[in-house]
């Protein structure tokens, strides 16, 4: 653990009264394996080592815990705030229906997303419809059903006969929507590769006429070095509001997290602690940042 | 003579950070580096470092590179690993391979949880002309793989290969019931050969280790299907589960299609894992 770490390195530095360029090599060195064993991004640890140095050789050591406390303190603040600083509840649009549309890589839990975000917005009075744009996976659409009724809420069916001519079946959609009175309108996507330029394109499309008043990019908690690869590439592509991370659950460490925050700037607002429509939460960053320090 | 010695080590780092951004972690890439030092000369220049390294990593994953399943029946493949890493669609790739192989090929859509889990598994036994087993949904997965393996024993089938929900390794009860589904299979075939293939997401870091190590308590291992390759990740924590479990990788699969399998080269890995 970090803070086991830092507490060892504290016998060495007994007696020494403020935090040096010395010392401090050592504390960054610990912090850093602490955080790629916690599948941080090599790239967003420097980064992050960087900014740390920087707080700890200033002002704030004046004070009265020795320089590991000091650093552990400055590490966990600065993790916290990054992991919240732009921490905002989840986006509806002032002209209803507000759209929210879910996107991300191949199995990192849209579909089951949706229903844990259906279920999450009717508990704030919300009267959502869901739809998936997934029209390649077997048993997709199926899929999104079976969890929208299971929970008691409208599916529409998205056919290929209908995408035949997607610019007029997304309209018909949201006039469907906005007449029905539901919103919001969750909409699921097909899992894609960042690199596969023209799914890629095919969600800009989407995401043009849609015109969502959140992007949510649903990432998969277990990801390692390539966590940023793949939401940078989704944020410069279509652009996201948001993020949501999945399968929490699990006892991976997280630091895709802070990779993702790091690099999309956009905010975590919920995350997934299972599979069934209860288990979903709102993000907390400073439980975030104890996580991945372990 | 100082020159040199601060190339080298120079490079050492380079290789090494190489190692971490692919996801073969800390410790490992530390131990590999580690034999490097020791396996290379103090005047190795950085061509020679890096072929070293690809030797030493390609021979790391190459142990029990022989004894793929072939599908010389009869032969049971259990695919298990933790929610979403492509089980199902790397199960319908192996009957797709096997069946193309010549082989009589069955499925068994033994993951009577998730919504609409076996109705995805009988639309890619109904496109690639394999039968597949159900049960109904909620009911105990064992019962549906006892009957797959009535069916698979009665018709004489070469390969059988049983679709698991995906579970997460630190879940207790659904390991056990991954046990049992096991358990089943041998007492009921014991004459058949049993391969348990972990399917791993080549996106995943460090927790692959863990999941490695619990499914290999729980359901046996006997190797590895690293999925989604064709992305940008590299998979390298298969480097540290090849050290620590000896197990071999079997498949990789490098798209969505019945036909996107390789069988694991380990030659291949290791070039586009420090590419
Ligand atoms: N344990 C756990 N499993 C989850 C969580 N969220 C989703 N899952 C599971 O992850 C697997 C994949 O979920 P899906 O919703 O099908 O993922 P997807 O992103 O829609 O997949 P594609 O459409 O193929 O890209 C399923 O087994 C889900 O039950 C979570 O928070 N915890
Ligand atoms: N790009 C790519 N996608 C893959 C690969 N293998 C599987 N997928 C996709 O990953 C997603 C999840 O695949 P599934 O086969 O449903 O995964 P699973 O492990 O059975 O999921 P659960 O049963 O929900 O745990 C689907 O969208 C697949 O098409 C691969 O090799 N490459
Ligand atoms: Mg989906
Ligand atoms: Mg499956």
């Amino acid at each position: 653990q970090l803070s086991e770490r830092l507490e060892r390195m504290m016998k060495f530095l007994r007696g020494e009264v403020k935090v040096t360029d010395k010392n401090m090599a050592e504390a960054l060195k610990m912090m850093r394996l602490a955080f790629l064993e916690a599948d941080v991004n090599y790239k967003v640890v420097r980064d992050f080592e960087a900014r740390i140095k920087e707080k700890a050789l200033g002002e704030e050591v004046l004070r009265s815990l020795s320089p590991a406390q000091q650093v552990i303190k400055i590490v966990r603040d600065e993790l916290a705030g990054i992991l919240g600083g732009q921490q905002k509840p989840l986006l509806f649009s002032s002209r209803p229906p507000s759209v929210i549309m879910l996107v991300g890589l191949q199995g990192s839990g849209k579909t089951t997303t949706c229903g844990k975000l259906a279920r999450w917005v009717a508990g704030i009075g919300k009267s959502p419809l869901l739809v998936s744009f997934d029209l390649k996976r077997p048993a997709a659409q199926e899929q999104l059903k079976t969890i929208a009724t299971s929970l008691g809420f409208p599916f529409y069916e998205m056919t290929s006969a209908r995408m035949a001519s997607p610019k007029e079946a997304l309209k018909e959609l949201l006039v469907h929507t906005a007449n029905r009175g539901f919103d919001p309108l969750i909409v699921d996507t097909a899992g894609r590769l960042h690199v596969d330029d023209e799914l890629m394109e095919e969600l800009r499309l989407v995401r043009a006429i849609l015109d969502p008043t959140e992007v949510v990019y649903v990432g998969d908690a277990m990801t390692g070095q390539d966590a940023v690869r793949s939401a940078q590439a989704f944020e410069e592509k279509i652009g996201l509001t948001s993020v949501i991370l999945t399968k929490l659950d699990g006892d991976a460490r997280g630091g895709a997290a802070l990779s993702i925050v790091a690099v999309t700037g956009r905010p975590i607002k919920f995350i997934g602690v299972g599979e069934k429509p209860d288990k979903f939460e709102v993000f907390h960053p400073e439980r975030m940042a104890s996580r991945i320090l372990g | 003579l100082f020159q040199s010695g601060k190339r080298r080590e120079e490079i050492l780092d380079g290789l090494e950070e190489a190692l971490i951004l692919a996801d073969v972690g800390v410790a490992a890439s530390g131990r590999v580096l580690e034999a490097l030092r020791t396996k290379t000369r103090k005047d190795a220049g950085e061509a020679d470092l890096e072929r070293a390294l690809k030797d030493e990593l390609a021979a790391m994953l190459s142990r029990r590179a022989d004894g793929r399943p072939d599908g010389s029946g009869p032969t049971v493949i259990l695919m298990v690993g933790v929610n979403g890493g492509g089980k199902t669609t790397s199960a319908a790739k192996l009957a797709a391979r096997f069946k193309r192989d010549g082989k009589r090929v069955m499925l068994a859509a033994a993951d009577t949880f998730r919504a609409a889990a076996q109705e995805q598994l009988a639309l890619w036994g109904k496109k690639l002309g394999v039968p597949v087993v159900k049960g109904s949904y909620g009911a105990d997965p064992a019962a549906v793989v006892f009957d797959a393996i009535q069916s698979f024993k009665a018709q004489q089938g070469d390969v059988l290969v049983v679709d698991t929900a995906g579970r997460i390794h630190t879940n207790t009860n659904l390991m056990n019931e991954l046990e049992k589904v096991k358990r089943i299979v041998v007492r009921e075939h014991p004459g058949a050969r049993l391969e348990s293939l972990l399917v791993l997401d080549a996106t995943i870091g460090q927790n692959a280790i863990p999941q490695a190590r619990e499914f290999l308590k729980f359901s046996g291992l006997t190797g590895i299907f690293l999925t989604k390759v064709d992305g940008t990740a590299k998979g390298g924590a298969v480097v540290a589960i090849a050290e620590e479990l000896d197990l071999p990788i079997r498949f990789i699969g490098v798209g969505e299609g019945e036909d996107d399998l390789f069988e694991f080269s380990p030659r291949e890995f290791v070039e586009a894992l420090l590419s």
